[in-house]
């Protein structure tokens, strides 16, 4: 059986808000290392990877695997019940067809009890094979999100070139062209607010924008974003918590 | 002319 607690709801709330616009029905696969998610949205151009640590939460017992097959939108429905504040413990039978979840605010003095029903989700586990990426470049989650934002009304697509001068998303639409360049820029005081730029190689790629300006509804998670690059392998997008992450995974467009 | 590729052609199956 599994009982996991949460001091914070806005941890789960966040997640969900997160990725409920990417993919809707997916496993959230319990076992001793946390709770975790991996799926595809419907196109299989992305791909979404989900932690959330042991570490994470107050209490956390999980007897053996179980996979709590979960509709998003029903979550979420759910989560709106919850205070960001309030305590969430979330308690399932092995092979459950309910989840049970309670959320207790900070005074004490109500406890909320709701029992969602569980889907058979056969979803295929990938394989995502450990990458020495040629770019990996760390910023701050809102410049990323603003940038994807104003290149998406003008392109469809965005070219993204790491080099050593930095990182160019470059895109051309039918309303002309436009570029944003970010120089490595550590910002010594407040690194959250800097840019850094690891470069093995020179990688440039294509992307979707639709996709990349859906990933952006994950910068609540985190005030920086590390994007990895390598030429010819997906994009990885990662929103890293204090005890988990969101990770993102976006297939290129590839020239003929 | 540019075309999308797709996740499963580059994560196998497990």
């Amino acid at each position: 059986m599994l009982e996991a607690r949460l001091e914070q709801s806005s941890v789960l709330k966040k997640v969900v808000d997160a990725i409920k616009d990417l993919v809707q029905d997916c496993n959230f696969d319990c076992n001793d290392s946390g709770i975790q998610l991996q799926a595809m949205d419907n196109s299989h151009v992305a791909l979404v990877a989900m932690h959330l640590k042991t570490e994470g939460f107050a209490l956390y017992r999980c007897d053996r695997n179980i996979a709590l097959g979960i509709n998003l939108v029903s979550l979420q429905k759910v989560l709106r019940a919850a205070q960001n504040e309030d305590v969430m413990t979330l308690k399932a039978e092995d092979s459950p067809d309910a989840l049970s979840l309670v959320f207790e605010n900070s005074e004490n003095d109500r406890i909320s009890e709701y029992d969602l029903k569980l889907m058979d989700i056969d979803q295929e586990h990938l394989g995502i094979p450990e990458t020495e990426y040629g770019a990996t470049v760390k910023m701050p989650s809102a410049e990323f999100q603003r940038i994807c934002r104003d290149l998406s009304l003008l392109s469809e697509s965005v070219a993204i070139e790491a080099t050593k001068e930095g990182i160019k998303f470059s895109c051309t639409g039918d309303i002309g062209k436009g570029a944003v360049t970010l120089r490595q820029n550590p910002n010594v005081e407040k690194p959250e607010l800097g840019t850094t730029i690891e470069l093995q190689e020179p990688v440039a790629l294509t992307f979707s924008l639709k996709y990349l300006v859906n990933f952006c509804k994950a910068s609540g998670l985190s005030n920086t974003v590390t994007i990895s690059l390598s030429n010819e392998v997906p994009l990885l997008i990662e929103y890293e918590m204090e005890h988990g992450y969101v990770r993102f995974y976006l297939a290129p467009k590839i020239g003929d | 002319e540019v075309r999308q590729s797709y996740i499963p052609s580059f994560f196998n199956t497990l």
